[in-house]
């Protein structure tokens, strides 16, 4: 089983044609290995994206140089994939 | 294997043979409405089951729902296996619905990519589409719901095999698809096909693959507003309604395109909740009140549908 230990969800603010942009740019960089949950399309619509721990200080630093707010909406991925096997597993019980 | 259709947990994630085996103690349980049919096989080799509501008939107007074509969406699929419990206890006991399944069917998939759905369960939690293989790629799979023949690899679809939006080689390469596809045509009959998937509280009709309007724009907009509304109701779940261009993006190669633009007018696609911020890890406790609140969008849906052949 894959684990996602340190991975973080993002949810970041679109404001404008440009943070699109560098959002589609980020997408579009396969070495960081980002998942977009909600993928960067309009202004307006909030992006949702796992970060893996190797890309997060480049993804938050590129963020935050282009003014772009975010909030960490999930802080552990594998912390609620951890709690979501145990609970399966008190089911199978 | 479950005893009874009522021993089972609704308000948890199950595996597929878990589903798949519950599905059976729901057709022993209700033989006169349940029936399950096998529509083919998956990549893998897995069966496809549909669960089949009807009270008789011949190839009567039906109603298509499947949910769970983007693997990694859970919640889709306990929603789907809440609802068909909640079809088969409200027959007879809930006059809209008991009247509707006198005149119509209801077909269910409540895993539309089980390969996929095992791998999520085996290997990665976060798996989207389906298993295949790409012949040009080490990459694996293809999004199901890009794969559709509706502006096929057009915008909004990626030619990238290792994108998790892969449009595939052709369309309806993916087996799963074209199970549906092919069902669907030989059916011939169906009057309302809607997908269920997860999460950002949308509900979208066509088009996705290109930015204008359909013909029956309004009367979808109309339907989609009410089912909102209804959902809503419940717990207070705001929902987006638009197309799938207006609403989110444009996505070529969608399942709602391709059926609106095979002659099913009431062509939906629901993005169910995630209120707490849990994206695709919505944990169990809120299934339940997930499909709850859906039930009153879906059946919105399908009274209407009802009320207005064609």
């Amino acid at each position: 089983q894959k684990l996602f230990l340190g991975n973080q969800v993002l949810r970041i603010k679109v404001d404008d044609d440009e943070h699109l942009n560098i959002l589609k740019s980020l997408e579009n960089q396969q070495h960081l290995e980002l998942d977009f949950w909600v993928p960067p399309s309009k202004t307006g619509l909030s992006v949702d994206v796992r970060v893996p721990p190797a890309s997060l200080q480049v993804i938050k630093h590129s963020l935050e140089a282009n003014n772009m707010q975010y909030s960490v909406m999930i802080e552990d991925v594998q912390a609620i994939l951890d709690e979501e096997q145990e609970q399966m597993k008190e089911n199978r019980r | 294997l479950e005893r009874s259709a009522k021993s089972f947990n609704l308000g948890a994630y199950h595996t597929l043979d878990t589903i798949y085996n519950w599905m059976d103690t729901l057709k022993a349980q209700y033989p006169n409405l349940v029936s399950k049919i096998q529509i083919g096989w998956t990549y893998e080799h897995r069966e496809m089951y549909v669960l089949k509501f009807s009270t008789g008939g011949l190839n009567r107007p039906a109603i298509w729902i499947d949910s769970g074509i983007h693997a990694r969406e859970w919640v889709s699929t306990a929603t789907a296996i809440w609802t068909a419990n909640k079809i088969a206890t409200l027959y007879g006991n809930d006059a809209s619905l008991t009247t509707l399944l006198n005149r119509m069917d209801i077909f269910l998939l409540i895993t539309a990519n089980p390969d996929g759905y095992v791998f999520t369960h085996t290997s990665n939690r976060m798996w989207r589409k389906t298993r295949s293989r790409n012949s040009a790629s080490s990459c694996i799979g293809v999004d199901p719901n890009r794969n559709w023949d509706a502006g096929f690899a057009g915008p909004g679809a990626s030619t990238n095999p290792c994108s998790d939006s892969y449009h595939g080689p052709y369309a309806h390469s993916e087996v799963e698809v074209k199970n549906i596809v092919d069902f669907v045509k030989s059916h011939g009959n169906i009057k309302s096909f809607i997908s269920i998937h997860s999460y950002s509280q949308l509900l979208l009709y066509p088009y996705g693959y290109k930015c204008t309007n359909t013909k029956d724009y309004k009367e979808l907009d109309s339907i989609g507003k009410s089912a909102a509304s209804a959902l809503q109701s419940l717990y207070g779940t705001k929902y987006q309604v638009g197309s799938i261009c207006a609403a989110i993006y444009q996505a070529s190669g969608g399942s709602i395109d391709w059926t609106y633009d095979n002659g099913i007018k009431y062509s939906f696609a629901f993005e169910l909740r995630d209120t707490g911020r849990y994206g695709f890890l919505l944990p169990a406790n809120q299934i339940i009140p997930t499909a709850e609140e859906t039930w009153l969008g879906l059946k919105s849906i399908m009274e209407y549908v009802y009320d207005h052949p064609y």
